[in-house]
């Protein structure tokens, strides 16, 4: 899976996945 | 809201009911970020409506990695902003529930 988890020690999740292509901003 | 560079958005889609709603938040333009960003992930999170704040969000997501520390007050600004946008429209559309 492409999907990464990261809990910090207060207890929240933050899960990380890519962002798609199309969503991010042509510089 | 301003151009922040960073993202944010609902991850799913809001009721009006629940005070825990989940975000998804992107750096669109690490250029206008003081530090570099940790990687290109979209990064999804919990948010209460009625207990936390986007500084504490911002923090812990500092301390995660995820973004440098002169970062916080502009990660911080962007969740700020969609928070406002999300208790704006609950209020106009679903007035008896707030």
């Amino acid at each position: 899976s492409s999907l990464t988890q990261v809990v910090h020690s207060a207890g929240r999740r933050f899960i990380v996945s890519p962002v798609p292509e199309s969503r991010l901003r042509e510089s | 809201a301003e151009d922040t560079g960073v993202r944010v958005e609902l991850a799913e889609e809001d009721h009006g009911r629940k005070s825990t709603i989940a975000l998804r938040l992107w750096v669109e333009d690490p250029k206008k970020l003081k530090g570099k960003p940790k990687d290109n992930g979209a990064i999804e999170f919990t948010f209460d409506l009625e207990r936390e704040t986007p500084d504490d969000v911002a923090q812990e997501m500092i301390e995660s990695g995820f973004f440098h520390e002169s970062d916080v007050k502009i990660v911080a600004k962007s969740i700020r902003d969609r928070v406002a946008l999300i208790q704006w429209r609950r209020k106009r559309i679903w007035p008896a529930l707030q």
